[in-house]
């Protein structure tokens, strides 16, 4: 009986503590008060505690987001882990809002959560979804855009995870062509 | 020893925890 107690009491830890922050777009203030940190957990138990309990990212008003990082990294290309890193980029059609964005997210979250790149997963500082009125985007956003090997084998089994087929393709993006791209389209460095 | 858990594990977790 102690051991079935003990058993109930164990939780399962995570490789990585994790944080999610929640951003909304509200026009009268900075871009940083609109950010705010949610929580942090490192266990599967608490993980589903958190998830279930907060809204769909499919009901979130046009202009949010979510972010799950690493804790210690600030969902944003300025912290100093994500400036030389990049994103694998999810773009989605308007009416995949209703069909694929929740399942999509929650995909990315057990990937993250449950180191699932092999050697790769501490290359990954974590996640973004966006939602926006021109169609809702998630990224897997990673640690160095330079490491070639590791962000195509990221793409790769994040591609795979998401069900996507051979014919889609999907696109690595460096935060420092994004951030000072000239026009609408930035620079792809990678495709899987 | 790095701690991973697969998908299924995961999903199923949300079950057994959802029905606790």
């Amino acid at each position: 009986q102690q051991l079935a107690l003990a058993q109930s009491l164990v939780k399962y830890p995570l490789q990585n503590r994790w944080a999610l922050w929640f951003f909304k777009n509200e026009k009268n203030r900075l871009w940083q008060a609109n950010l705010r940190l949610v929580t942090k957990f490192s266990t599967v138990e608490d993980f589903w505690a958190l998830y279930d309990h907060i809204k769909p990212a499919s009901k979130l008003s046009c202009g949010c987001d979510y972010s799950l990082f690493k804790d210690g990294i600030e969902p944003m290309w300025e912290d100093s882990q994500n400036m030389r890193g990049g994103r694998w980029l999810i773009t989605l059609a308007k009416q995949q809002r209703h069909t694929k964005l929740d399942c999509f997210w929650l995909d990315t979250l057990l990937c993250l959560i449950g180191e699932m790149f092999d050697d790769y997963s501490n290359e990954v500082c974590g996640a973004v979804i966006n939602i926006r009125a021109k169609g809702d985007k998630i990224a897997i956003w990673t640690r160095e855009a330079e490491h070639q090997e590791a962000v195509t084998h990221i793409g790769r089994v994040y591609k795979e995870h998401l069900g996507l087929s051979q014919e889609v393709t999907i696109g690595y993006q460096a935060h420092a062509d994004t951030a000072t791209k000239s026009s609408s389209l930035t620079k792809t460095k990678f495709v899987v | 020893e790095k701690k991973r858990y697969d998908r299924e594990f995961l999903l199923g977790f949300q079950f057994i925890f959802a029905s606790m």
